[in-house]
Order: C-alpha cells, then structure tokens, then sequence
C-alpha cells in the first residue's frame, strides 16, 4: 500500500508540474511529503511560483493564482487516475479572461478522457461546450429546464457580468 | 462509462419532473442566482448514494424534499434518476445503459434501485466503488470549494492522493 | 454594557431586515440570540428567505442569495455604526446582472455616509464609481498603477468574463 | 474623516513607489489576476497597525517586503503611507491632514509616525480605536470572506456585533 501510493504520489508530481506550467505559461511546482519516511501518515505540502515570480508560500499568491493553482492540482489528480465524469459547481468564478482560456484550454484536451459537467456564469467558458441547459425560476422558487442557444446564454452571461 | 441523463421531480427546488440530458462532451449548466444550478450536482452526489448533509448543503436529510412556496404546497416525496451508458463494461453488471434512482419519503423511508430494481444504499455503493465516481473529491468540486484543494490540512490532502492510487 | 449591547443588537436586526428587502426585493428576515438570559454570553443566529421561498436554513441558499444575504448583514451593521471608509475586495464574485445592480444601488445609497474602495472585475460594478484606478504588472511580479478610463476598464472586465 | 491617498514602495508586488488617490465618493481598483489589487487592500490594513499575518495573508511579517523577480534583486525595506482628511476631527489629533506611515526593515527593525512624528505602534493603534477604522471587522471584507460573515460561530457573529455597539 506505501508502494502503491509513493508511485501515485510521483506520479501526481509529475502530472501537476506540466498542468501548472500548462494554466501559467510557465513556472515552478514541487509537491513533497512532509513525513518521508511514513508516506501514509504524512501530509503533502504544495509549492508554487508562478512564472518570473518570487513568493514563498501558496498564501502570498492572488485569488485568481491559487484558483488556477488548485485547478492545476486536480486536473493533475485526473491525468493519473482519470475519472468518468465530473462535476464543477462555478470553479472559474475568480479568473479573469487570460485564466479563464487557458483554463477552457486545459478542460477540453481533459474533456477526450472524461465527461464534464460546469456549471458556471462565465460567457468564456461557456462558449467552449458543447451542450448548454439553461435553469430558470419563472415561478418564484419552483426551478425548471429551458433550452438555451448559446449567443442567447453569453448574452446573459455577459449581462450578468455588465 | 458515462452519464446520459439526470431527471428529478421533488428533489429541492425542481417540484415538477425536470430531466437534462448530457452528450459525451462538456455540458455546461447555466442560469442566474438561486435558479437551482446548484442543486443539479447535488442531486447528481444524493442520488449516487451520498450521505452527508454538508456535502449537499442540507441540516436533515428531509431537506431535499420541495418545502413549497408561497404558492404551492410541499411535496411528500423526492426522486431523482440517474441514467449511464455502460456500454464500456466499467460498472459490474451486465447490462449497457443502467438506471439508478434514489427516493426519500417525508415519513423518512427511503427506496433505492438499480435498474426498476429495487436495492440497499450499500448496492448503489458497491455499484460505484471501483470507478472513482461519487466518492472520489476531485469528481466534484463544489461551489465555493476549489480553494479547499489548496486549503485542506496537509494530512488530508494526503488522503485525497490515497483515493487516487 | 449589556443593556448597550442589546439596543445596538437590536437596531442591527431592524436595519437588517430593510437592507434584505431593499436587496431582495422582498422576503423575510430575523436576527436572534441563542441565549437571551445571558446576551453577551450568546450566538447570534440568522434566518433569511428571499421572497416567496420557504427554505429553512442558510445552507439551502444559492451561492448568489448567500452573498446577498452577507452583504444585507454588513450594510445593516454599517447602517447602526457608519465606518469611515469601507474596502470591499470582490465581494460581487457571486452575484449576477440583477444581484449586481440591486448591490450596487445600496452600495451608493450608503456611500453617501462611508467612503467606499472597492475590488472588483464586475463593469457593472465599475459603472456605478467615481473613480477608477487600474493595476497592472507591465514588468512581471512588479505591480503599478495605470489610469484607465470607464469605458476600457469595462470592456477590459467584460473581456475578462467572455 | 476619510481616506485622500495611500502610497507605498517596497509592499509586496509594489516594488517602486506607487500612489492612490481616494475620492469623496466610490472608487473602485481593477486589473488582472495576480496584479496586485488585493495587495493594496492588504497595505492600507499594514498601514493602520494590523499585526495578524493571516489578516494580510502572510506567514512571517517580513513577507510584505518586496521578495525580488527573475529580473530584480528583492529590497530590503516595505513602506506604506495614508493620508487622511481629519477636518471633521473624529482623529483624536489638531490637524486636519494627518499621515501615517510604517515601515518595515528586513532586519525586523519596524518604524511608524503620524505627521512625520516618530511614534510606537501603539500610537497608530490609540489613533484610531474611536474611529471603528481598521478594527472593525465590517470595515474591511477581504477577498473570498463575505461568505464568513454567514459562516462564522454564532458567538463570533455575536463578538462582531459588540463591536457595533
Ligand atoms: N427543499 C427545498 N425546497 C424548495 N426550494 C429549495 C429547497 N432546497 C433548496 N431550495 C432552493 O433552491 C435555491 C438554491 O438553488 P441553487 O443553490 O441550485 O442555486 P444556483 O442556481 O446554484 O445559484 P447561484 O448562481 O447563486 O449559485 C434556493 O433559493 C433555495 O431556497
Ligand atoms: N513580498 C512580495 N514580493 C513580491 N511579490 C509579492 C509579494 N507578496 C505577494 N506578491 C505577489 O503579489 C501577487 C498577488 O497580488 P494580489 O493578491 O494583490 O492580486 P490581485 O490583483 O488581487 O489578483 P486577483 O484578481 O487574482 O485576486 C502575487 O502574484 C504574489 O506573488
Ligand atoms: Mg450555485
Ligand atoms: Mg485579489
């Protein structure tokens, strides 16, 4: 079991390097146990520098960095063990534009292995699927599905964030 | 193995018989505040046997019955239906599309099943457990949770890569 | 002391209750103390329901409504005790095209009696200021500040969100 | 009383010396992910005394001295410095302008003064304690909290509320 999960955890290490360097456009990662000799009590700390920066600690970064940083880490968990679908509830809500393509970059070359299911408010991202469902409350507190064109949902979107 | 539809009646906000289908590439849930995005994934984790009313966002689990509004009353009952194609074989039973459904009753009983046949909670687990779906954190990631990745205590973290290998 | 604290509490929940509304257009709101024998011993517990719903707990809200909710709190406090200058880092992240405009009808009401700063990559946010200053990192991790002018920082945040 | 300006060189990204004006009214600071805007947020809680690292989201104070890039060295000093209108006197001092600044050296060494007056932190702290500037947690909302304000421990909504009072 320490076998398996000293080559997993390499494995991620390694995976999290290129999907960080992918979202950045650069940097430096390193993902390391902070009890070596006992991998299965350990606990894993995350190191990253986006590019041409000096912080030392994940804390100094900005929301949008860490947002970017967290997404690297499970996409990163995805590549080695990807799974069948997935679920993200408005995971771009803090990237700006620049983010956010790379981001929908990343979710698509991710989208061949497994079925993902966004929900978000961001016209960017929707603008890279290819199924959209629109949920609306036309009667106050009762939800219902209506089907949505794309122009029509960026529209909103876009009007949801002017 | 991969979902093909989600349909709920009952279920929180969704009163009336609501179904989205899903196509084999990215689906995007849109829609303004409180609309009942949300409340999609969450039906999504229940019916998929879930049990912690955090993870859902509930206080009881009655709360996932439609409470009524104004204007119409509360219902007794809650479903929702989840449909995979199988065809990949991944989950171990032999058939290529499979229903699961979960009900929860306001009296507190609750019915599971597994293709119009009716199951334990424990089956919709041992359905799901080898295929990293449902329990798997980085299956879904909640509103609000991204920054948890980075957040958690070092030693859960840890877990999370052990539920990777 | 605790005959002060129990008349702000209560200013608190009656300015609560019209800054809900005036977000919501509408609903039900109460503030109230677990232990009312021994108030500065107590919690503060709150209840909210935008109009026509009959959740009964917070943790049923959306993530849009629960901002709204916060931001109902926070102007209610401000409402009984002004704060000089207020800042407000992103604080519209959640909220869509009609919470945003509701937020910032109540923000400039309020900026009347308190200075305001504010975070923000909402243009609808942005319309609503006198002043707009830009940061950028021209020089990579090297921050500085650029005038901008309203209309290119909006089209810069509606960039940002499409 | 109310905010003319904050100025600040060598504080976190801010490697040169940059300066903000405020309004009378709303002014709003935006630009990229990663620029620097939070950072301002976190000088102007710096500047007014605030000693918890997690309120400005370091590990060690010295984290708020410029740390260098690839292309330049890191400084050896943080300074920030606000301008305040006092013309309604709620500052507890006889002038209508008054500037606060503080410093910190990569040494440890700390330095702060109100109108160019060497002062102890103290000083900065008594200044404003009447103002509900700085302390009060409604004061200021960083980024990702307005959703503690619901979440918190209902005594800690209780201990915020005494500090309306
Ligand atoms: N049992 C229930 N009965 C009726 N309505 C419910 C029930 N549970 C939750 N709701 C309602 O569902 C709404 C929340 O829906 P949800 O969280 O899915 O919104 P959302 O579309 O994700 O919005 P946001 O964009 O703000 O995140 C709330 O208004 C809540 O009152
Ligand atoms: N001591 C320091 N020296 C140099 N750079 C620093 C220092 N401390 C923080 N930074 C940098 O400042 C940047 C963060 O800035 P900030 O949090 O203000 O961004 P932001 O504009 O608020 O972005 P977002 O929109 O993503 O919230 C990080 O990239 C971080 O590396
Ligand atoms: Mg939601
Ligand atoms: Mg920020």
């Amino acid at each position: 079991a320490e076998r398996e999960f000293m080559l997993t955890f390499e494995q991620i290490a390694k995976a999290f390097e290129s999907t960080f360097t992918a979202l950045f456009g650069g940097g430096t990662t390193d993902l390391y146990l902070t009890d070596a000799d006992n991998p299965l009590e350990s606990g894993v700390e995350v190191f990253a520098q986006p590019p041409g920066k000096r912080q030392k600690h994940l804390s100094l970064l900005s929301g949008g960095e860490r947002a970017m940083t967290a997404l690297a880490l499970l996409f990163a968990m995805l590549e080695v063990k990807p799974s069948p679908f997935c679920v993200l509830d408005e995971i771009d809500a803090a990237l700006d534009a620049t983010n956010t393509d790379r981001f929908v970059a990343i979710l698509k070359e991710f989208a061949k292995r497994t079925q993902f299911i966004v929900i978000t408010h961001n016209p960017r991202t929707m603008e890279a699927v290819d199924l959209l469902h629109g949920i609306t409350m036309q009667e106050a507190g009762v939800s219902q599905r209506i089907s949505v064109e794309l122009r029509d949902a960026q529209e909103e979107g876009r009007r949801q964030q002017e | 193995m991969h979902l093909n539809s989600v349909a709920m009646r009952g279920f929180k906000s969704f009163a009336d018989h609501t179904e989205l289908e899903f196509g084999h590439g990215l689906t995007a849930i849109v829609g303004p505040n409180g609309a009942g995005k949300s409340n999609i994934a969450d039906a999504i984790l229940w019916v998929l046997g879930e049990q912690s009313n955090r993870a859902i966002r509930t206080q009881t689990s009655q709360d996932v019955i439609f409470a009524g509004t104004d204007e119409r009353s509360p219902l007794g009952m809650s479903e929702v239906r989840l449909l995979l194609d199988n065809s990949d074989g991944m989950l171990p039973v032999d058939f290529t599309e499979v229903e699961v459904y979960r009900r929860l009753y306001r009296t507190g009983d609750s019915e599971y099943g597994i293709n119009n046949s009716a199951c334990r909670l424990r089956d919709v687990h041992d359905l799901f457990v080898d295929t990293g779906v449902g329990q798997a954190a980085y299956s879904l990631v909640g509103q609000g949770e991204i920054e948890a990745v980075l957040s958690v205590r070092s030693e859960d973290r840890r877990e999370l890569m052990e539920e990777v290998a």
